[in-house]
């Protein structure tokens, strides 16, 4: 179980340090960090079945979803050059590299008359 | 048309008119077939539907749509990507180098789909991973790619009888004989097998010779979708297309 991770991501992509002296993190980019940390959860769900740090932070996320106003839709990182994916999303949106090579694949096919 | 299911099973459909191929939580594919010759029962695909339903942190829900007069390199809202990841989206639409193909790539649910302009119509074929289907389940509704065609929607004869006179080729119209399009389709596709008999018959109800590259056209999409799937292909009860008598093998 990695929620260890996803909570130092989170905590480390939302802390005052990002941002400028004086500047107030902006809610757009608030949102984005904690869809950032829902996908992280969901990626650490079957690993972490049973783990109180791990159901706690997906209440919590919950709860701050609906704080800050933020929709489930929509990015989850933010200011990176073009062409620069987020690891932890590249990873959950490959199917193959989440699930391993060892899949079964089935094709289907319509032609002609 | 003829398909090939998810089972591996080869059919030949009326299907005239709408029908649904794949309808599960990731992807809908919907297809629209309509008569190829008057007075034959047999219909081939003129549009295609696609659509990928969103997934939460990889797409938005994304639209694509083929005709026979329009195979488009774009989704319907004009992007070729679906996504947030500029440059790595887990959605694209790819430009293949041979015109009239349209390959459409979902690495978040491991599915590549390719499309094809052959002739007047169109043709389809998906990989997608077991997983996303449910193989075993029976009340999954109507999606032809899972299920197959219902019975009274099949097309047996051209199995059976290819060498005797047939409703669907009316020995007055046709423009190939049994002989000439297995000529044809011998010069195109190098095993007789299930894709074979389809090449003869398509020439034998259309008389088009471009339909022949149908057939061709869904082995190619196999050998590059799931070419492990290849050894599959070859039926071990063959049909000698010239006499309609079951083959050596």
């Amino acid at each position: 179980c990695r929620i260890q991770r996803c909570n130092a991501d989170y905590v480390a992509a939302t802390s005052p340090s990002h941002a400028l002296p004086e500047e107030t993190p902006l809610d757009v980019d608030y949102c984005i960090a904690l869809r950032a940390y829902s996908v992280c959860t969901r990626k650490t769900a079957k690993s972490c079945r049973g783990d109180l740090v791990y159901h706690s932070a997906v209440f919590r996320i919950k709860e701050l979803f609906t704080q800050h106003n933020c929709s489930s839709d929509g990015p989850t990182s933010s200011a990176k050059a073009p062409g620069t994916p987020d690891p932890l999303v590249s990873e959950l949106c490959n199917y193959e590299s989440r699930s391993g090579f060892q899949k079964k694949f089935a094709h289907c096919g319509l032609f002609g008359d | 048309p003829h398909l090939r299911t998810f089972k591996d099973e080869f059919q030949t459909c009326k299907v005239e008119g709408a029908w649904p191929l794949i309808d599960n939580q990731y992807l809908s594919v919907q297809v629209t077939n309509v008569p190829v010759v008057l007075g034959s029962s047999a219909t081939a695909t003129s549009k295609i539907t696609l659509i990928f339903k969103s997934y939460q942190g990889c797409t938005e829900q994304k639209v694509y749509q083929a005709t026979t007069e329009d195979l488009p390199l774009a989704f319907s809202d004009g992007t070729r990507t679906g996504g947030w990841q500029e440059g790595a989206s887990s959605l694209r639409i790819l430009e293949k180098p041979d015109a009239g193909q349209v390959e459409i790539q979902a690495d978040y649910i491991g599915s590549t789909v390719i499309i094809r302009q052959v002739g007047r119509y169109l043709t389809f074929a998906i990989r997608v991973p077991e997983e996303t289907l449910n193989l075993s389940e029976e009340s999954a509704g109507l999606q032809l790619c899972l299920h197959g065609c219902p019975k009274n929607e099949l097309i047996q004869e051209h199995r059976l009888s290819l060498g005797s006179s047939s409703p669907l080729w009316p020995s007055s119209r046709r423009a190939y004989t049994v002989e000439m399009a297995t000529e044809q389709c011998r010069h195109i596709l190098q095993v007789e097998d299930v894709y074979f008999q389809s090449c003869v018959f398509d020439l034998l109800t259309t008389g088009d010779p471009e339909f022949s590259m149908a057939a061709y056209g869904a082995l190619e999409d196999l050998k590059a979708l799931y070419p492990s799937r290849l050894k599959l292909q070859t039926v071990s009860k063959t049909i000698n297309v010239a006499t309609g008598a079951p083959g050596p093998g």
